[in-house]
Order: structure tokens, then C-alpha cells, then sequence
């Protein structure tokens, strides 16, 4: 049975800063 | 047996394991908002962020894809993502959230409700390394 990592059901939303 | 389109990922399916930051495993549609939390608290690199639908339109490219933007962090920064209809997104205390619930019920048993306008979502960034 394959095990996924949790960080893998989250989308990865890289903010862009701009400050 | 359920038909899966190559671009959802298998671990949405209901009934997979799922290993948190502290090795616990739970199934995919028994995750709560705590879980997330308490896992990127673990982690070293990932933080969680909130990301609030703020627009979900259909897509140009296909009738089975939404255009969904969100809001993200204390800098509100705009991002748009483009996913499968029933593509689900964690909502912040409510849990699985999909463009088209019926649809990720129908394809990956996996309990969900309608993503709105307003939900808050999590999401990750990289942690600030300094």
C-alpha cells in the first residue's frame, strides 16, 4: 500500500513579495 | 472501480494513507485542519499560509477545468491556479472543498463540499530560512 507524505495533498502557493 | 483522470493525483482517493510530519498515518478523507497544522509546525522548511478564494471561473482551455484564484498570506499576493473541476482544497475547519463536489464524490469517494467565493484554504510557502 503506498504511503503519501502530507505536504503532498497542499497546494504550493509561493507568494511573490513585494515588499 | 473508480476512473481516475491522469491529472488528479491517486492520493485524493478515499481510503489512501496518508504519513503527517510526526510518522502518523491517517486516511486522506479522516485529515483535519490540525493535522496540517501541527505537521508544518514539524516541518523545517514548509509553513502553512491561508489562501482565500477570491474568483473561480471556468477555464478557457477545457470545460472540465476551473480557473481558481486566491489571495495569499498577510501579502495578499494573487495567485491563479488551474485545476480539474473536482480537484479538492482543504478549507480551513471544514475540511475536502471542490469546484464540483459531485464530481470528486463520483470519481474519489471522497466526502466533499462546494468550494466558494470566501473559503480559506491551506496552502504552503517555504518557511523564511535565516
Amino acid at each position: 500500500v503506498p504511503v503519501f507524505p502530507w505536504h503532498s495533498l497542499v497546494p504550493f502557493l509561493a507568494p511573490t513579495q513585494s515588499d | 472501480s473508480t476512473v481516475v483522470p491522469p491529472s488528479l493525483p491517486p492520493y485524493f482517493i478515499k481510503g489512501s494513507i496518508i504519513q503527517l510530519a510526526d510518522g502518523e498515518l491517517k486516511r486522506v478523507e479522516d485529515l483535519k485542519t490540525e493535522d496540517f497544522i501541527q505537521s508544518a509546525e514539524i516541518s523545517s522548511e514548509l509553513k502553512i499560509d491561508s489562501s482565500t478564494v477570491e474568483r473561480i471561473e471556468g477555464s478557457h482551455t477545457s470545460p472540465n477545468f476551473a480557473v481558481v484564484q486566491f489571495s495569499v498570506g498577510e501579502h495578499r499576493a494573487q495567485v491563479s491556479v488551474e485545476v480539474l473541476v473536482e480537484y479538492p482544497f482543504f478549507v480551513f475547519g471544514q475540511g475536502w472543498s471542490s469546484c464540483c463536489p459531485d464530481r470528486t464524490t463520483q470519481l474519489l469517494e471522497l466526502p466533499c463540499t462546494k468550494l466558494s467565493v470566501g473559503d480559506v484554504c491551506i496552502s504552503l510557502t517555504l518557511k523564511n530560512l535565516r
